[in-house]
């Protein structure tokens, strides 16, 4: 378990330093390992420490896997710097910022190892209408890899879909749906194709 | 691989038999406020195993069966059924759908049901984490959930990378 | 301090019923008074329990000042039911529909006791267009008993100021304030005049 | 009564006296994501005394010193002055204004002014309930914190409108 975790990771982390420049023109970011335990400190061997560790089942109790010979357990930790601004901690950041970095992130572990599926409910609340397009854009780019249901109240997010579902209840507190597929040249967002957005 | 189908019965504000058919691609749902659109969420989130009332909103999980209203009474269970394309064999199954059905009854009592057959949710669990959709549910972003990930503990994060893997 | 709480609490249950109706149209809204404690029984007596409770400091140790002779405190529970719909869990309420609930409580106390500003940042993220059209209308409504600072990232809400903030940074981390005063005309939703919106 | 100004210095984004002023009625500020709208919100909750970094989006409270930027040096010091109007003279006080500052230095040292003087939070917790600006802050709804209250016990439901009381 510990050579996949460590292929993964790996891969994820490259695609984070992308996922953020994508999202964050001008800024970085970066996924670090460290230990987690009595002794805090940062190590970037500790995913490798445990041969014996590899298993088939991922749900399982990890907790002895993952400790280096120190009894110290691996941790993920997120570094983001938006552009022009100084690498401080993750909680200051605005809304917006976070909502971002937390989308990078899961599209990070997209492009590593996709999900047949993803149901995003409104994750682009606090977004501002420059961010939602650069949202947007990566979500129609990764549409051929995974599938995508996006749950929102707004208007400029109906622009990325193929297929619209228009959901109404009526004074009985029951739910309505219907769909209605989007010729594909109505798509704004659709892949590479259209102005840029 | 992709979610072909959602069928929801007596689920919060679907008291009766609902089918929803989806594509690839990039599906968006869209309504006002108060219309459903998280409780088709929850509904996916509920049938492919979610073990706490709260992540669906609910203090019991006998919560997400319809209340009732104007004019309408209460139902007695609710049942969802989620079915996974696997037309391209990805999964490590023999079927070229995978189908995950839940159901609970006002008393509590409940059941899984795996391509129709009457199951136990480590076999729901097993199905799915074939098709890479992990316990973690970690591609299902619930309203008011998507900064999670910033808010997590360091561990929880590599175990989601884990569990990815 | 039992005196006070109680003439306001029942201010703020008749307004939160009112607050209810304009956000909620064709819904119903109240508040109750309720037992907290080993006995979780309702009563509507509770807050009359304790007059020698009457205290000028009402940051004060209040958990004796409440409690009936039965050694419980009191408590407030919100119940809202939209048009249509039955009176079930508030935590089963949509997004919008909560932050409703919790904007008609924050108004319901405003026309109990008005603190002299409200500071509202993003309250109205989870709105569609039409709730938040009945929320604006009521920030302009009682904008005369206290000021309103609002938050925002959307456009439409915008249309509610009396004074606009255009908040900006540059590429070096250091924000940029400049404020300009709308004339009355412009201000779309402004009091009870122009269109119903 | 109402806010007058809002003078920040070495607050979070605002490195340099920055002076907002406020008049009655209603203020909408704007502005894209991560500009320093809600730097603005933070900064009036600080001032009135909040005492847990968190609830300011830190995790020490010298997180709201400015920490430098491109091209820009970190700050040793925070202030922030809210200035309240009274001159319709409903506080408990002679003043036609109320102006409370906080300041906190890298050390972590701090201190309170109140109309220039200083002194104790209590003071300035006092002087603001005068003003029915009440120690529960009720009146500043920080971003994302608006289903607070949906959330919240009933015994704290009490104690808020107690303390509008
Ligand atoms: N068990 C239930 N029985 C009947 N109705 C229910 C049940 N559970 C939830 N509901 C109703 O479903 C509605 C919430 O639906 P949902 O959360 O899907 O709305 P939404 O479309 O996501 O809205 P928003 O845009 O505000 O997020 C609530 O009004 C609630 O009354
Ligand atoms: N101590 C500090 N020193 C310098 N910059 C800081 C400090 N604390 C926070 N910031 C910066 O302020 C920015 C956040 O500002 P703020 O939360 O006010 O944005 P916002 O305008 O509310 O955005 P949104 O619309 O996304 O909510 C962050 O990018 C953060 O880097
Ligand atoms: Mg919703
Ligand atoms: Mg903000």
């Amino acid at each position: 378990i510990a050579a996949a975790f460590e292929e993964t990771f790996e891969a994820t982390a490259r695609n984070f330093e992308e996922m953020v420049s994508e999202l964050f023109p001008g800024g970085r970011g970066r996924l670090r390992r460290m230990e987690i335990g009595p002794k805090p400190v940062e190590q970037s061997f500790a995913a490798q420490g445990s041969a014996e560790a590899a298993s088939e089942d991922a749900c399982g109790e990890d907790g002895d896997d993952d400790q280096d010979g120190h009894g110290s357990e691996v941790g993920v930790e997120i570094e983001v710097t938006p552009a022009g601004k100084s690498m401080r901690r993750l909680s200051l950041l605005s809304g917006g910022e976070k909502s971002l970095v937390a989308l990078a992130f899961v599209f990070s572990v997209l492009l590593a190892r996709p999900c047949p599926f993803y149901i995003l409910d409104e994750v682009e609340a606090a977004l501002d209408d420059i961010n939602l397009d650069r949202f947007l854009r990566l979500v129609r780019r990764f549409a051929a890899r995974s599938q995508f249901i996006v749950v929102t109240h707004q208007k400029r997010t109906m622009d990325a879909a193929d297929v619209l579902y228009g959901v109404s209840m009526a004074g009985d507190g029951i739910t309505k749906v219907v769909s209605r597929k989007l010729p594909p040249d109505q798509t704004e967002l659709a892949g590479d194709a259209g102005p840029a957005v | 691989m992709y979610l072909k189908a959602l069928n929801l019965k007596g689920f919060k504000s679907f008291p009766d038999r609902t089918r929803l058919n989806f594509s690839p691609g990039v599906s968006v749902i869209v309504g006002p406020n108060g219309c459903g659109k998280s409780n088709i969420t929850d509904a996916v989130l509920w049938a492919l195993g979610e073990q706490s009332p709260l992540a669906v909103r609910g203090q019991t999980m006998q919560d997400v069966i319809f209340a009732g209203g104007k004019g309408q009474s209460a139902r007695r269970f609710a049942e969802v059924e989620v079915v996974i394309d696997n037309s391209e064999g990805r999964a490590n199954s023999e079927f070229s759908e995978i189908s995950v059905t839940r159901r609970i009854e006002r008393g509590g009592e409940g059941e899984y049901r795996l391509n129709g057959a009457r199951c136990r949710l480590s076999d729901v669990l097993e199905a799915l984490s074939d098709t890479n959709l992990g316990r973690e549910m970690h591609s299902v972003i619930s309203q008011g959930r998507v900064e999670q990930i910033i808010n997590s503990k360091p561990r929880d994060r590599r175990l989601l990378i884990e569990e990815a893997a």
